[in-house]
C-alpha cells in the first residue's frame, strides 16, 4: 500500500529474466561509435550501456564501456537513474550521445551510463546493455526510447518494426530486427493484428490457451498478454502452466498448500461447482478466499494444513486462496469433460505434484518430446499453435541431451493479470510486427 | 544494414542455451526467489 517511487511502477520489468535472453546486436554510441552487444528488448523502455565509471561491479570487468571522454558528440546529463529487475539492478546516471543502429544515426538520444550492476545476472551476461523498445509511459526517468527518436528524426518510412527469430539451430544467422517495415522474406502468409489495449507494453488481449485441442479453461474470459523479445520463455499462469506440465511429463515442486486444499476442500468445491454456484465465489464461500465482486481475494486466514501447529502467516493463507481458485478452474474443466468423481481427484492431485516453481524451468524427458501435445493460444481469434519441438529447448547434444519446457509460471494479479509473457520461445514461431502507427501488434507464421 | 526498399535491417546473433548459463539461472532463482515466490501469491 505504500507510495511508490519512480520506477517501481514498472513492476512487470521486476519479472524479466534476461538470463535466459538468447538474442542480442550491435549498436555504436558516441563519435566516432563504441560498439555495445545489446538486447533489443520490446519488454522496456531505456537504453544502458556498462560506463566507464563503472568501477566496483565485477560485471563491469567483463564488458565494453562507455567512455564520454572519447565521443565529440557526448552532452552532459547527470542526471540519476536506477533500474529493478527481476533478475538484477543497474544504477548509474543520464548522458545524451548519438546512437548507431544499422547504418542510421539517431542523434541526442538519452541513455543511462550504470555504474553499479551488482547482479551475478550482469557478470554472466552475454551482453553489454539493453536498449528498450517499449514505450515512454514505462521509460526509468521519463526518458525518450530511441524508436521514439528515430520516428521523430524522419530515419525510417514507417513506424514499425518487427523481429525474425530463426529457430533453426544448425544455421549461423540469429534472426534480424526491421525497422521501418518487415521483411517479407521472413514471414509466410498475412498477420493477424491486435490492438495494444495497455500503452507502456506492447500488450494486448488474447483469449483460450488450448493443450492438444482442448480449452484450459482458465483465458476464456481473456487474458492479457505483451509481446517479449528481452524475454525467452513463455510465462503464464500457474493454473495453465500446472495442465501443460502435467500433459507434457515436466517435473514441477510438490505443493503441500495445493494438496491440503484438494484433501481438505476438495470435495465441497465439486458439489458447489455441481450446484451451479458461480465458481468466483466457491473459494470465499469456503473461507479460503475474500471475494471482492470480481475475483477472490486472500481472506488471511489461519492455514489448517497442519491443524496441531496452526500457523496465521499471510504469505500461507494467500497461497491457499490462489490454490482454491486454481482447484476450482481445473475441476471446471474436468466436469466438463463428464469426468468421474474419482478421475477428478487423481488429475488434481497430479497436477498438485506439477506446480511449477515460479520463473523457473521445468525438465521433460527428451525421448518423449515427439509424443507432446500442440500447444495454442488464441489471438484475434486466430489459433497460434506451437509444436512440442518448438516449445521445448535441447541443452547438450546426444547422451548429454537435456531437454526444458519453454512454459514457467508467472501469476501478475488483476487489473494487470492474468497475464502472459510471450518471449523468444513464441516470437521464434512467429514473426512479429510492432505497429506504433497504429497501436497494434501483429503475428505470421515465421519463414 | 538499410536496403534498396527502406528497411533497415540489424542482424541479432544467437547464443545457445547452455549448461552454464542453466547454472547461472538458478542462483539467480535463488537470489530472487522469495522476491519473486511472494509476487506469484500477489504479495507486494
Amino acid at each position: 500500500g505504500a507510495p511508490l517511487k519512480e520506477g517501481e511502477e514498472t513492476d512487470i520489468i521486476a519479472l524479466k529474466n534476461y538470463m535466459n535472453a538468447q538474442y542480442f546486436g550491435e549498436i555504436g554510441i558516441g563519435t566516432p561509435p563504441q560498439k555495445f552487444t545489446v538486447i533489443f528488448d520490446t519488454g522496456s523502455s531505456n537504453l544502458w550501456v556498462p560506463s566507464s565509471k563503472c568501477y566496483f561491479s565485477i560485471a563491469c570487468l567483463f564488458h565494453t564501456k562507455y567512455k564520454s571522454g572519447r565521443s565529440s558528440s557526448y552532452h552532459k546529463n547527470g542526471k540519476s537513474a536506477s533500474i529493478h529487475y527481476g533478475t538484477g539492478a543497474i544504477s548509474g546516471f543520464f548522458s545524451t550521445d548519438h546512437v548507431k543502429v544499422g547504418d542510421l544515426v539517431v542523434k541526442t538520444q538519452d541513455f543511462i551510463e550504470a555504474t553499479k550492476e551488482p547482479s551475478v545476472t550482469f557478470v554472466v551476461a552475454k551482453f553489454d546493455g539493453i536498449l528498450g523498445l517499449g514505450f515512454q509511459e514505462i521509460s526509468v526517468g521519463n526518458a525518450v526510447p530511441v524508436w521514439y527518436n528515430m520516428v521523430d528524426q524522419g530515419l525510417i518510412k514507417e513506424p514499425v518494426f518487427s523481429f525474425w527469430f530463426n529457430r533453426n539451430a544448425n544455421d549461423g544467422e540469429g534472426g534480424e530486427i526491421v525497422f521501418g517495415g518487415a521483411d517479407p522474406n521472413h514471414y509466410k502468409g498475412n498477420h493477424t493484428y491486435v490492438p495494444v489495449t495497455q500503452k507502456g507494453y506492447w500488450q494486448f488481449e488474447m483469449g483460450d490457451v488450448l493443450v492438444g485441442g482442448q480449452s484450459t479453461g482458465f483465458c476464456n474470459g481473456g487474458c492479457a498478454a505483451i509481446a517479449d523479445s528481452g524475454t525467452s520463455l513463455l510465462a503464464g499462469p500457474t493454473t495453465i502452466i500446472a495442465e501443460i506440465n502435467q500433459k507434457i511429463g515436466a517435473s514441477g515442486v510438490v505443493s503441500q498448500e495445493c494438496k491440503a486444499v484438494v484433501a481438505e476442500y476438495g470435495q465441497q468445491i465439486l458439489q458447489m461447482l455441481l450446484a451451479e454456484v458461480q465458481p468466483g465465489k466457491i473459494c470465499s464461500s469456503i473461507g479460503l478466499c475474500t471475494f471482492d465482486g470480481k475475483q477472490g481475494v486472500s481472506a488471511g486466514i489461519e492455514s489448517v494444513v497442519n491443524k496441531d501447529t496452526r500457523r496465521s502467516a499471510a504469505g500461507l493463507s494467500d497461497a491457499m486462496c490462489n490454490v482454491c481458485e486454481m482447484a476450482v478452474v481445473w475441476m471446471q474443466n474436468q466436469i466438463s469433460q463428464n469426468q468421474t468423481q474419482e478421475l477428478i481427484f487423481n488429475y488434481l492431485n497430479q497436477l498438485c505434484e506439477k506446480l511449477p516453481s515460479p520463473m523457473g524451468e521445468s525438465s521433460v524427458d527428451c525421448s518423449s518430446v515427439a509424443s507432446m501435445p500442440d500447444i495454442s493460444f488464441t489471438i484475434g481469434g486466430k489459433k497460434f499453435s506451437l509444436k512440442p519441438e518448438q516449445y521445448i529447448l535441447q541443452v547438450g547434444e546426444g547422451y548429454a541431451a537435456q531437454c526444458i519446457s519453454g512454459f514457467t509460471a508467472l501469476d501478475v494479479p488483476p487489473p494487470r493479470g492474468p497475464l502472459w509473457i510471450l518471449g523468444d520461445v513464441f516470437m521464434g514461431a512467429y514473426h512479429t510486427v510492432f505497429d506504433y502507427g497504429n497501436m497494434r501488434v501483429g503475428f505470421a507464421d515465421a519463414a | 544494414l538499410a536496403s534498396a526498399d527502406g528497411l533497415v535491417r540489424i542482424g541479432l546473433k544467437k547464443r545457445p542455451i547452455d549448461e552454464n548459463n542453466r547454472i547461472a539461472a538458478r542462483l539467480v532463482e535463488k537470489e530472487e526467489g522469495p522476491l519473486l515466490a511472494a509476487r506469484r501469491y500477489g504479495l507486494r
